[in-house]
């Protein structure tokens, strides 16, 4: 049975936003 | 939320909005990619979780932008101390996704509090789309109220019996202006901002009534789950991705070669 892909790694390349912050107002 | 404001948008880029059978039933918060804090009671009772919808990027319900996504649920995980003490106690749901949430302006993670956190003097804030009167009126407009954090000890003396503020939970709410929240914002955030970030301390669990402001309500406390959240994200596997589909492509490609090889013949 397939347990779907491998965990991509935290912080990765694609670039996911730091927690916790608001986009910059007016951005 | 009962005495709180309409949200502008992206103020609260990590919150969701749980559906049951096209209905908004709680709130919940986005920690990752995949996964979706909530409470633990928005899921129980043998729910199907086919039936539940949610939604992030979202401030009026009747009015999806842009920026709106939309999710099935891959696998619910709830809290083992919920399963066994319930209804007392670990109301927390980790909501794994079918999908994967593409982060934008609107649409964010929020961090989760620490276990060493000091609370003291926190300005923290509760959002939802639960009730906004005594009356039973909701809001298809996002509510957010700015609440007080009351001690644990005077939580208890307020509720008037010890064991049912415990250690997992923590109480909110200002007793002077009835500001808290309701029924519906259930599994929602409540967020308090730290050098310019805002981290998750309590998700919306319980109270007696809404109305009573003597009555505060009664969050579970993230600190206290924040290892087991980390620790699901971190070794669940993000669930299995949809194969491209051939079948419904294959009879018009052959028709193609075979008219391409008719033709060829024909030179």
């Amino acid at each position: 049975w397939v347990r779907g892909p491998p965990k991509s790694p935290r912080n990765s390349s694609r670039g996911d936003p730091a927690c916790g912050r608001r986009a910059v107002p007016g951005k | 939320v009962l005495g709180g404001a309409p949200a502008t948008e992206t103020r609260w880029p990590w919150q969701v909005s749980v559906h049951y059978a096209g209905f908004h039933v709680c709130g919940g918060s986005i920690v990752d990619e995949y996964w979706v804090l909530s409470a633990a009671h928005c899921f129980h009772r043998d729910k199907s979780l086919e039936t539940f919808d949610l939604y992030v990027g979202l401030t009026n319900l009747k009015a999806a932008r842009n920026h709106t996504q939309w999710f099935e649920v891959n696998q619910v995980i709830l809290h083992p101390s919920y399963q066994m003490y319930h209804p007392i106690g670990g109301d927390v749901a980790l909501v794994q996704l079918k999908s994967r949430i593409t982060f934008s302006d609107a649409v964010l993670p929020v961090c989760l509090a620490p276990a060493d956190l000091n609370l003291t003097g926190l300005a923290c804030w509760a959002t939802g789309w639960g009730l906004i009167s005594q009356q039973g009126h909701s809001s298809e407009e996002l509510q957010e109220a700015r609440l007080p954090l009351i001690p644990i000890a005077m939580c208890r003396l307020l509720y008037g019996h010890r064991s049912y503020i415990m250690q997992d939970m923590l109480c909110a709410g200002d007793i002077w202006n009835w500001k808290t929240v309701c029924e519906g914002d259930s599994g929602g955030p409540l967020v308090c901002e730290i050098n310019e970030t805002w981290l998750q301390i309590g998700i919306v669990s319980w109270g007696r009534g809404c109305a009573q402001p003597m009555y505060p309500g009664v969050y579970a406390r993230v600190s206290h789950f924040s290892r087991w959240i980390r620790y699901h994200i971190q070794v669940v596997p993000t669930p299995p991705q949809p194969t491209p589909a051939l079948s419904p492509a294959l009879p018009s490609t052959l028709s193609v070669l075979v008219a391409m090889l008719v033709s060829l013949s024909a030179l």
